[in-house]
């Protein structure tokens, strides 16, 4: 995802 | 998902696992910082909130659980189970001076004004921070036992690992997160008294004591 507030790591 | 960021990930849940082990097998959280164990908690616990609103994949929610069990489990452990030993009078280090200031920062910079970001800001600057009370509480003692040294030093290679996770990404997926890789430096840097410490003493078979 490109956009910064899907955040997809831990 | 890159080679960067599982080994960094499985560097992170090599630390909590090892420290972890090292209070549950000694029956002892000597020389262990109580504070930095619970700013982890705190870090998990307001960046891990969307395990209950987002899945992105089964991985990613197994690791966030394991995480925040871990984290929960070795608070408990110090502060509950083993309180005998806690090393309280050298776990001095002052959190509100890091609270106060990644509360103000994650409200004035964020990407998104809104609640959920705002935690995952404010757990993203915290966790960049959070490891100080124990290289305080070292620095106190002068003395760390080598499992503690081998903690620090999975804890300080996962973020370090992140960093060229980051670079991977940045090349090949175009992704970019400036808040992610400030902290990240920034956590990393604080490693670096210690990284030299460990490599020249730990890795040769020394006691890490200090002053070097």
């Amino acid at each position: 995802p490109l956009d910064s507030t899907a955040h997809d790591e831990l | 998902m890159n080679i960067f960021r599982l080994t960094g990930d499985l560097s992170h849940l090599a630390a909590i696992i090892i420290l972890l082990l090292k209070i549950w097998k000694t029956r002892s959280c000597a020389g262990i910082s109580g504070k930095s164990q619970i700013l982890f908690a705190l870090v998990f616990t307001t960046r891990y909130l969307d395990l209950f609103s987002s899945f992105i994949s089964l991985y990613n929610t197994v690791m966030k659980v394991i995480y925040i069990m871990c984290a929960y489990a070795t608070v408990y452990l110090i502060y509950g189970k083993f309180k005998a030993t806690y090393d309280g009078n050298h776990d001095t280090f002052r959190v509100e001076f890091l609270l106060i200031p990644v509360v103000l920062l994650a409200v004035l910079i964020n990407h998104a004004f809104a609640p959920m970001e705002i935690l995952w800001t404010f757990s993203i600057y915290l966790e960049s921070v959070a490891i100080l009370p124990q290289l305080f509480m070292i620095s106190k003692t002068g003395e760390a036992e080598t499992i503690t040294t081998h903690y620090l030093f999975f804890l300080g290679l996962y973020r370090t690992l992140y960093l060229f996770n980051w670079i991977w990404r940045f090349y090949f997926e175009g992704f970019f997160d400036l808040i992610a890789v400030v902290a990240g430096l920034v956590q990393t840097i604080l490693y670096c008294d210690f990284f030299y410490l460990y490599i020249t003493k730990v890795l040769k078979g020394k006691k890490l004591s200090l002053p070097a």
